[in-house]
């Protein structure tokens, strides 16, 4: 940020561009700036840099919230979803070794029996970390092969099963039903078991994210999101929208192709990337 | 829609006559919300808005009966224009093979969109042999492999081996002109702040030396898509741009920012995950889907 010596209509219009530029859209953008401006006067701040930090505070604020996974249930399930591309089979290869390293024990299913050589990718990303993925052929039936994975992790013992589900648009009706199938089979199968539903978003996306965000949280009731692909310049903003919105919260964040490039998430750090 | 909210504006001051200087602002305000949330960078928006303005000043507007009508063409026109004109034509090369080279972010489109491009020039009579020079993701080259069966293309990759460079190398230059006439190379996706993995695809460009490079762009990009165009054109001097996943609902403003920060003509726009969803680009389209 520019040097500036005193709160005036220049710093909250750079502040409000700084906020567009992270995809947050002009309508929240303005919002956001406004709280600030509201509360610069009650707290009586008067230097920028305050002002500065007194933004973070209110994004990370509106991002604040439970943000850990649920894994109560044995096996405790985890669906990924999302549209196509966004990173749902890598985020659960890195996933599996997150949870490895605190001693559960993971399976996967492939239900992505669409793309072409999608189970290929996951079966790559099971023997990395070495665990069981339960397949059938490509083409085949996602929701049964999430039957037999169900099954497999009950009979096997497993502490968590990570469910992966081909990408498929928000505004398609028929995949979204296939979905919806897959996600009821889960809880008729195992309802005991606590289930998290996590959408996959790519930073780089624009306003489309709420869209996705609504849709599928109507197909199959989201718990979290694993914000992808922040290593680039992309800053993710969107979901503060989100959570205003349909208060869910980001529970992860990827930032690479590696195995350890899946961090939980912290809305501070967050807040202070998103105004660099 | 921006055209409702147009006439709102004006709708106001229907009752004394004359479009002043403060309803052409308030205009331009709205002009530039609507292309805000359909995602057009917000620098791109700034100097619309300059374009735009000097013409919405003009008599054409000040005394029209409906100038919210007037000041829409006048946007609609000037986005059509921005985003077309040129020709969007694959370049062939008078010396077979014709190489085309595909580039972007991870998870664009790169692979698929090689498979569509490769049925479309099926369709005119071509012979695409398809490269897989992606070694890095998992299970990126048997995609490739199963992309090229699903569309009847031939296909070529080097097992074990880790030299992208290598691999493009070998196959144009080992390609069979009596069974192929088109070479499309499918790279990793890469981040454009990646130094060492764009530094490979200036490597693979001097190395080919390739008729087309296309940069495959997801058409639900925010903000991004000008830092990412900026680098991609700037470090390759890209040939054109494919805009994927339009059969999503975004308003794809990114098209707009794309477009304006490369000058490179946007030559197809992918609708669909099968091998035929590549359509032409067309800019009247386009804009109005912008505008919302
Ligand atoms: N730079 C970067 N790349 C990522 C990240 N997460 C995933 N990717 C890459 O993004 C691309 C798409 O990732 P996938 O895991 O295949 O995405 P997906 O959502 O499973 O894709 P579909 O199944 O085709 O819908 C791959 O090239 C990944 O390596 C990340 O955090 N950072
Ligand atoms: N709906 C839709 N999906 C698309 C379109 N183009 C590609 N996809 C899907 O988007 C996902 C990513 O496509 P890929 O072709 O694997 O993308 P890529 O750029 O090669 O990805 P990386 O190699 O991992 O960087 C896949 O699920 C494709 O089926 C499109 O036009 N519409
Ligand atoms: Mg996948
Ligand atoms: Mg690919």
């Amino acid at each position: 940020f520019v040097a500036f010596n005193n709160i005036g209509e220049d710093l909250y219009e750079e502040l409000e561009e700084a906020l567009i530029f992270a995809d947050l859209g002009a309508e929240t953008a303005i919002a956001l700036t406004n709280e600030l401006r509201e509360n610069v006067k009650t707290k009586r701040i008067s230097e920028p840099e305050e002002a500065k930090k007194e933004l973070y505070n209110i994004i990370s604020e509106a991002l604040s919230g439970d943000c850990s996974l649920n894994l109560s249930g044995k096996p405790a399930v985890i669906m990924v979803i999302g549209v196509n591309g966004v990173g749902k089979t890598t985020s659960i290869g890195k996933m599996t070794a997150l949870l490895q390293s605190k001693g559960k024990k993971v399976i996967l299913a492939a239900a992505d029996t669409f793309r072409a050589a999608a189970i290929d990718q996951l079966a790559i990303w099971a023997d990395r970390n070495n665990v069981t993925m339960i397949r059938h052929e490509e083409g085949s039936d996602p929701a049964a092969v999430v039957f037999d994975a169900c099954a497999a992790a009950k009979s096997r013992n497993a502490d968590v099963l990570i469910c992966d589900t081909a990408g498929r648009l928000h505004n398609k009706k028929n995949l979204m039903q296939e979905l919806e199938k897959i996600y009821r089979v889960i809880k008729r199968e195992l309802p005991e078991s606590s289930l998290e539903v996590l959408l996959a978003l790519d930073a780089t996306t624009g306003q489309n994210a709420v869209n996705q965000a609504e849709m599928f949280k109507e197909t199959a009731d989201i718990t979290g999101i694993v914000l992808t692909k922040l290593d680039g310049t992309a800053k993710g903003g969107i979901v503060i929208n989100i959570k205003k919105k349909l208060n869910i919260p980001v529970k992860f964040i990827g930032v690479g192709e590696g195995i350890e490039d899946l961090q939980e998430f912290d809305p501070e750090a967050f807040a202070k990337a998103l105004l660099e | 829609s921006l055209g409702e909210k147009l006439q709102q504006t004006f709708k106001k001051l229907k009752g004394h006559g004359k479009v002043s200087e403060k309803d052409i602002k308030e205009a331009m305000r709205e002009i530039k919300m609507a292309l805000l949330e359909a995602d057009v960078n917000f620098k791109v928006v700034k100097s619309f808005e300059n374009a735009v303005k000097e013409k919405a000043l003009g008599s054409e507007v000040m005394e029209s009966l409906t100038p919210g009508q007037q000041i829409i063409k006048i946007v609609r026109d000037e986005l059509t224009a921005l985003m077309g004109g040129e020709n969007s034509k694959l370049t062939v090369s008078p010396k077979p093979p014709t190489v085309i080279m595909m580039v972007g972010l991870q998870g664009a489109g790169k692979t698929t969109t090689t498979g569509k491009l490769a049925t479309y020039l099926k369709k005119q009579g071509k012979k695409p042999l398809l490269v897989a020079c992606d070694v890095y993701r998992p299970a990126a080259v048997k995609q490739l492999e199963v992309v090229a069966g699903q569309c009847g293309a031939g296909f070529f990759s080097k097992p074990g081996s880790n030299k992208p460079v290598e691999i493009a190398k070998e196959a144009v230059k080992k390609c069979d002109l009596s069974i192929y006439d088109t070479v499309i190379i499918d790279t990793a996706g890469r981040l454009h702040i990646d130094e060492e993995l764009m530094g490979e695809l200036v490597a693979i460009k001097e190395a080919v030396e390739p008729d087309e490079i296309l940069l495959v762009v997801d058409a639900m990009t925010g903000q991004d898509a000008v830092n990412v165009a900026e680098s991609f054109n700037n470090q390759l001097d890209i040939t054109g741009v494919v805009l994927a996943k339009m059969d999503s609902d975004t308003r794809g403003g990114a098209a707009l920012s794309v477009r304006a920060v490369t000058g490179k003509p946007i030559k197809f726009a992918a609708s669909g995950e099968k091998m035929d969803d590549l359509e032409q680009f067309y800019p009247d389209r386009m804009a109005s889907r912008i505008l919302g």
